[in-house]
């Protein structure tokens, strides 16, 4: 474990719980795509299978369970508490798009040919894009509550992070995971966009409003 | 190569 890595997991921990406050005190989903949020939960069942058969550390367990369980009662807030709230006619994006090549993707590039690896390396790419629907949505209505845009700065920062995580590991442990640095590269580059505007715009009091 | 203990990350 080194700072960039604990930061970017607390960044994480940080975003799922502003999510949670969004949904639960304006007692609405609206922004929040629910198609990007079932694509985590099913990134975080398929990367962490392997709690059933691999102990590593206490803190890895239960942040792993927690990332588990939360994505799952995020979705549950969508489709049943908040139902009416959302929206489906503007969560347009199609997800086959991103379903489909992270799988054929993960059965080439891999490290091993096995169901868990194979499971784990698809998480991994899917991962990488499933903001996609999330920011096509923002991109469509233009605007976003200040506090789903520190949701979304939260959950790209945890990202971004691990980029020096990787490069100390690299330096120290004389780690290389390619597979994890490329998607972690595309993840974060995503992001770019919207940083620029949170960071020039919503950090100094104004709202979340691309250009027209 | 395999980076094996790529699994402690979350």
């Amino acid at each position: 474990m080194n700072i960039f890595r604990l930061l970017g997991d607390l960044a994480h921990l940080a975003s799922i719980f502003v999510l949670i406050h969004k949904i639960q005190k304006t007692r609405s989903c609206r922004g929040i795509s629910f198609k990007t949020q079932a694509l985590y939960a099913l990134v975080f069942v398929t990367r962490y299978v392997d709690l059933l058969y691999h102990w590593i550390s206490l803190y890895n367990f239960v942040m792993k369970l927690f990332f588990m369980a939360s994505s799952c009662y995020i979705l549950y807030l969508m489709k049943f508490r908040y139902r009416p709230t959302h929206d489906p006619s503007i969560d347009t994006f199609k997800i086959e798009y991103l379903l489909g090549p992270s799988f054929f993707l993960s059965l080439i590039f891999n490290y091993e040919f096995s169901l868990t690896e194979i499971m784990w390396t698809f998480s991994i790419y899917l991962e990488s894009v499933a903001i996609f629907p999330q920011l096509f949505m923002l991109q469509r209505t233009g605007e976003a509550e200040t506090i789903t845009t520190h949701y979304l700065a939260a959950l790209g920062i945890y990202r971004a992070l691990y980029l020096p995580n990787w490069i100390y590991r690299y330096i120290t442990q004389d780690m290389v995971d390619p597979i994890a640095i490329t998607a972690g590269l595309v993840q974060t580059g995503l992001y770019l966009d919207f940083f620029y505007v949170y960071f020039t715009k919503v950090l100094h009091g104004q709202k979340f409003e691309l250009p027209a | 190569k395999d980076p094996q203990n790529r699994h402690d990350e979350l």
